[in-house]
């Protein structure tokens, strides 16, 4: 990727994960972050817009990214 | 709507609160509003009462804090969350924290405190998030529109599922203070608060609130606020018999004692103290007083006051003795002439009620300075 667009990227990453350990009781665990459709963050990712009716994709889109930068309740949205 | 796990709530309808601290964007007066109209969204769709504290431990306790906050969930700055609360239950249970990185305001701008209070208290009586994006216990903060009504049927449908309705309204939670009550129906025409007939048993003033009694009902008015809660007195205290004959406050105690014939009890928020009702006569009343018509505490005097027909006694906390014999109202409270129905001090000043008249007295003045009506203090 240019060195803009991976550093976006990467800056999606964090503040997707950081949103998922919020409020979605992801635990990061220790593996480096690589795309995989059965691991972890992929599937609390896919909990996360079934919750907010996006599209189910487990993939960062625009409108996923768009709705981790709203303001909200600092309370989970599953039961931690 | 969603519960959380194992469904906690409370067990008893009366809850109190306290704002333990304030934030400094906003008037502690319009916090108090806010945090008031709050609650009033869930009271007015349940049997939930809610009684403010000012001091010592509350259900549901109040507080502003910016990133560390000694809890377990810091605060992350300006933006993302908001504010967090927690369920039903002792200690944190049921307590409310708000990021001061925010910006709060009473207006559509910024973070509008009183449409994220109303949401954190859905989560303080044990409501978790929804995903219905209009309900109120969705999580996403949404531009705050004043002219639409908070609660969706999706809020109400979860906490009448964990309370029950209201026994006052039919799920509607505009602020009225006229709140018709099916179960009275078999009784007389509700009171209105804004006839010009309109006449109180007592008047009282309750933790910063003013109360005022008619048969089965009081209303609660908080000074700073323009509307008034309606409630049953026995949602509150379901011991006490209805139509009161008088109430007053002594706040440094954190009690309040209210009579009916021949009889007094004395109450702590929504608990009657052990050992109530007791007997006029134990305050040093002849056995021959059957009934007191209105008193109140003068807190600075150490003095209280009873009023019985046109004359009074008057206690004195300090030398702890009544009076021998009573004086003439008149005498004592210029321009007050009569019998009296009720009487509570505000600031520095009484409000005397008789019949459909009120007088405002200037204790510093020691003369009647204004003449009002009984519904002054509502928006009529």
């Amino acid at each position: 990727f240019p060195a803009n667009t991976r550093q976006t990227k990467e800056e999606g990453m964090q503040l997707i994960q950081k949103y998922l350990e919020n409020y979605y009781g992801f635990k990061k665990d220790g593996e480096s972050f690589v795309w995989k459709s059965n691991n972890a963050m992929t599937q609390k990712l896919k909990e996360m817009q079934e919750f907010f009716g996006l599209e189910v994709t487990g993939k960062l889109d625009s409108g996923t990214l768009d709705l981790v930068q709203k303001r909200r309740c600092g309370f989970p949205d599953v039961a931690g | 709507f969603s519960t959380f796990a194992g469904e906690p709530k409370w067990t008893k309808h009366v809850l109190t609160y306290r704002i333990v601290n304030y934030t400094p964007d906003l008037r502690p007066a319009d916090v108090n509003a806010a945090i008031r109209k709050a609650l009033r969204v869930w009271s007015s769709v349940t049997p939930l009462r809610f009684i403010q504290k000012d001091r010592g431990d509350a259900d549901i306790m109040i507080s502003f804090a910016a990133r560390d906050h000694n809890d377990f969930i810091p605060f992350d700055g300006p933006g993302g969350s908001l504010a967090h609360a927690y369920a039903p239950g002792k200690d944190f249970g049921g307590d409310a924290h708000f990021d001061e990185d925010e910006t709060w305001t009473k207006s559509t701008e910024g973070t509008n405190l009183f449409y994220v209070a109303a949401h954190e208290f859905g989560h303080s009586l044990g409501l978790s998030h929804s995903k219905d994006p209009n309900s109120l216990m969705y999580p996403v903060y949404r531009k705050y529109d004043p002219s639409v009504l908070l609660l969706h049927q999706d809020d109400i449908t979860g906490i009448q599922y964990l309370y029950g309705s209201s026994p006052n309204t039919n799920n509607d939670q505009t602020e009225s203070t006229e709140i018709k009550d099916p179960t009275e129906s078999k009784d007389p025409a509700l009171p209105n608060i804004c006839s010009s007939n309109l006449t109180f048993d007592a008047v009282t003033t309750f933790r910063g609130e003013i109360m005022f009694f008619k048969d089965k009902h009081i209303w609660r008015k908080h000074p700073a606020v323009r509307t008034a809660d309606f409630e049953l007195i026995s949602s509150f205290w379901p011991r006490l018999p209805p139509g009161v004959d008088a109430a007053y406050e002594i706040s440094e105690k954190d009690e309040t004692v209210i009579f009916k014939g021949k009889e007094f009890w004395v109450v702590r928020g929504d608990t009657i103290l052990p050992g109530y009702p007791q007997k006029l006569y134990t305050l040093g009343f002849s056995k021959d007083v059957s009934k007191i018509d209105a008193a109140f505490h003068n807190g600075i005097e150490g003095k209280t006051y009873y009023f019985i027909a046109d004359k009074f006694w008057s206690y004195d906390e300090r030398s702890q003795s009544m009076d021998k014999k009573p004086l003439l109202i008149r005498d004592a409270f210029p321009g007050i002439n009569g019998k009296i129905d009720a009487v509570f001090q505000h600031e520095n000043s009484l409000y005397f009620f008789s019949g459909r008249k009120q007088f405002e007295f200037d204790l510093n003045k020691k003369r009647v300075t204004r003449l009002l009506k009984t519904n002054f203090w509502f928006p009529c």
